[in-house]
């Protein structure tokens, strides 16, 4: 099976490294 | 002048106009306004619909109304005015995906079918009919973005250009403790990564990722198993899913279309029957028998497609697949050229 958004996993990986020290505490 | 009279065929004159009706069709983009006759059936105005759209493409999409408060879908062999629709005039359809495909890229072929997708399943996720994390979110904002405003230029997209643009759902915004500045930047940074991407391939990126989501194309229905438990009943392309109420992502089961022999109902109870007979046959009940009519058109519709997916194309969409692939390689040559 091809792996859940395969070729976008580097791009969101970056993103949510990006997003995560403005993440809120509750969040 | 008096040979003309003659031909003219004056009882054809006095002919009363056929009895009809106005109906309005609202697109996700747009709203039109048709004539129905009163014998039409609800394939002569769905087909009508298709054509002056220039939609061939067809078997993803139904005209939609509400029914009681619950959604309903116009039926191909019925009479428009036999459907329990308000008779005020102009009555009002919304023109949908009703099935959604299993691959957006190898199964849609026209510009304009991937377009109303891509537009239905945005609106859903910023509506948050469909859960998108943020991450997720963010990359398809950024293709949204490239397949609106195009290549990224820092001379004509300056900051603010997004000022006005609903792009993230609110629950993802509310997660993170970022400015709308700080949000156009990140959307900005990942949109400058896509240069050269055209309108109908930055709207492609966004349904391959949007169709990794685990509520994409599910349509879900409250249910009640025999023991009287709440439960939810999904059904999209791959078959049919049982949830926990609180959990709409993983289904408890999973019953792909190729595993199941047989889906009917008696009155409000529902039964499938796996094609394993070791298996025990689940059995619920849905709210309303009403429902029961909806969730079986959406079985047998889905798995029609199914089966369709899995033999070799139809001579009209392989000439369909064919046209698209000329007409892409077509535009690609023109867009290098400029």
């Amino acid at each position: 099976p091809v792996p859940k958004f395969g070729p976008y996993q580097k791009a969101l990986r970056e993103i949510r490294n990006s997003l995560m020290p403005f993440a809120n505490e509750s969040g | 002048a008096s040979s003309l009279a003659a031909k003219i065929n004056f009882k054809a004159l006095r002919r009363k106009p056929s009895k009809s009706f106005n109906v309005r069709i609202v697109t996700i983009d747009a709203e039109m306004e048709f004539s129905c006759q009163v014998k039409w059936k609800g394939k002569d105005l769905f087909d009508l619909v298709c054509r002056t759209i220039g939609l061939r493409e067809a078997w993803f999409f139904g005209l939609q109304y509400t029914e009681k408060g619950s959604v309903a879908w116009l039926k191909m062999d019925k009479k428009v005015l036999d459907h329990d629709v308000s008779k005020e005039e102009p009555v009002t359809f919304y023109f949908l995906a009703k099935f959604y495909p299993e691959n957006a890229e190898e199964e849609m072929v026209q510009e304009i079918t991937q377009h109303l997708l891509f537009l239905q399943v945005k609106k859903s996720i910023l509506e948050e009919e469909i859960y998108c994390p943020p991450e997720a979110s963010v990359l398809m904002a950024s293709y949204a973005v490239q397949a609106k405003y195009g290549d990224y230029d820092p001379k004509i997209h300056k900051p603010g250009f997004l000022a006005q643009e609903e792009l993230l759902p609110k629950r993802v915004i509310n997660l993170y403790q970022m400015t709308p500045e700080m949000w156009e930047e990140r959307i900005t940074a990942c949109y400058a990564e896509h240069r050269g991407r055209a309108r109908d391939e930055a709207e492609m990126e966004y349904l391959k990722i949007a169709q990794d989501l685990e509520m994409y194309g599910v349509s879900y229905f409250s249910i009640r198993n025999k023991k009287g438990t709440n439960l939810m009943l999904g059904v999209d392309a791959f078959g049919l899913h049982i949830y926990d109420p609180e959990n709409k992502l993983t289904p408890k089961i999973s019953f792909p279309w190729n595993e199941i022999r047989n889906i009917s109902y008696s009155d409000k109870e529902f039964a499938i029957k796996p094609l394993d007979k070791k298996t025990e046959v689940f059995k619920f009940n849905s709210s309303k028998l009403r429902v029961n009519k909806l969730i079986l058109q959406l079985c047998i519709g889905n798995h029609d497609l199914f089966m369709r997916r899995r033999r070799v194309d139809s001579l009209e969409v392989q000439q369909m697949k064919s046209q698209a692939r000329e007409e892409k390689a077509r535009k690609q040559l023109e867009r290098h050229r400029l």
